[in-house]
């Protein structure tokens, strides 16, 4: 369903760092794929370019079949709205919406109604344990409230793809774990495909496969049972 | 050496939330003290009024004897400037500053002049490992390299009392255990005090106290090897 072909990304800040260097990495449906390793070694450049929210100086992304190099800047997002769900390293909710506001925002651009859309979005932060915050913005809720937010937000439209950059590095373990196992039950009842980038090692019990990044490239692939 | 004393920290949106409720904390000269709990239990106020960032409605917080309660907003700026390092769950780096010229900063306001503050800066962010990023603005650092310099600016001016919310949040846990690592280092060998909220339980180790809140109150206070 997602494929990263060759995909390089650096920067020129005087000398030339190279935030991923040559990676390719192809994700099947309905999978769900564990991105680990260490402190800027690349996960998050990688999330953002499988997700076009960046562009790779050299190499393509392809979703169901879509080239990401023949799409404008608009067409990337309309692919993005109709098949992404992401979840950002620190969040990027919008100051001054609440939580609900937050959630329902993608669903009402995706066509739902305004009635549906406060439905579906109260529905998913109360699985995420925050009904008893839905009115509060952001600036009134913990680091880890905020997170579980921006997951709801991009669980709410059912994407067919989930990409979650560090989703649990601000919650307690219990929270981290429930989250992780809410990730997996839509992955293997909804059959959405999720990419997740986590530094937590308990997650690796969830994952189809753990792809290990350093330094810009794929270090190590670990096939779960394998 | 910091104490909080019957300190109640609300907000009103409607209901009542408490977010810390009646809590009292004596905390030794040279101890380490781990904070841990829940996602929205209180962790993060109860730093911050600490720290002076936010004043309680009730109760009040002494620091070498000095009471907050008595202070003026100024008077309080100056003694976290000369008392204390705080370490932001989402750092508060200045965005149009380096990560040199982030941790310089608390150096020059502490009278330092610019070549010792410079060098006493490198020499920090060398120690968290980011000798190489030296010169990168915040918004080209990855998550955990923003963290490790939120890390080294509340660390370089040797302060009597470090609090740090969640310092490795965003770090995979080499960089974790060698950040917990290097504070215990500072605490045993400069015998500054930390206070740190976290919810990696290896910190455990490395704490004298672990206090565990739930529901804006202290529910629990282990003592190692108690
Ligand atoms: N400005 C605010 N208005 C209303 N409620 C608030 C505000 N700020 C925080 N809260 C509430 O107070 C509670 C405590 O928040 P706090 O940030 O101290 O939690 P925490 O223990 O640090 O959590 P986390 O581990 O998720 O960072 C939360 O339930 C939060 O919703
Ligand atoms: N705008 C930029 N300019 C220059 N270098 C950058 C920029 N953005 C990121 N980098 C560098 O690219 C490397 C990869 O960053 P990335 O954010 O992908 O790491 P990461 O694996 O997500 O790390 P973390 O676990 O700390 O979040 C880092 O070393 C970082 O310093
Ligand atoms: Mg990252
Ligand atoms: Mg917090």
């Amino acid at each position: 369903i997602l494929r990263a072909v060759s995909v390089t990304r650096a920067y020129h800040l005087g000398e030339t760092i190279y935030a991923v260097h040559d990676v390719s990495l192809a994700i099947d449906r309905g999978e769900f794929v564990l991105v680990t390793g260490p402190s800027g070694s690349g996960k998050t450049t990688l999330l953002h370019l499988l997700a076009g929210l960046d562009r790779p100086m050299s190499g393509d992304v392809i979703l169901d079949g879509t080239r990401y190099s023949r799409l404008s800047e608009n067409g990337l997002a309309k692919l993005r709205r109709e098949k992404i769900g992401f979840v950002f390293q620190f969040f990027n909710l919008i100051p001054h919406l609440t939580a609900l506001e937050n959630v329902v925002l993608p669903l009402r651009l995706a066509g739902m109604s305004p009635a549906q859309a406060r439905e579906r979005a109260r529905s998913v932060l109360e699985t995420v344990g925050l009904g008893h915050r839905i009115n509060h913005l952001p600036g009134q809720l913990s680091g880890g409230e905020q997170q579980r937010v921006a997951v709801a937000r991009a669980l709410a439209p059912r994407p067919a793809v989930v990409l979650a950059d560090e989703p649990t590095g601000n919650l307690d373990s219990n929270a981290g774990l429930a989250l992780a196992g809410l990730f997996r039950k839509v992955n293997q009842e909804q059959g959405q495909t999720f990419v997740v980038v986590s530094h937590d090692p308990r997650l690796e019990e969830f994952a189809d496969r753990v792809v290990v990044m350093g330094d810009g490239r794929i270090q190590d692939v670990r096939v779960r049972g394998g």
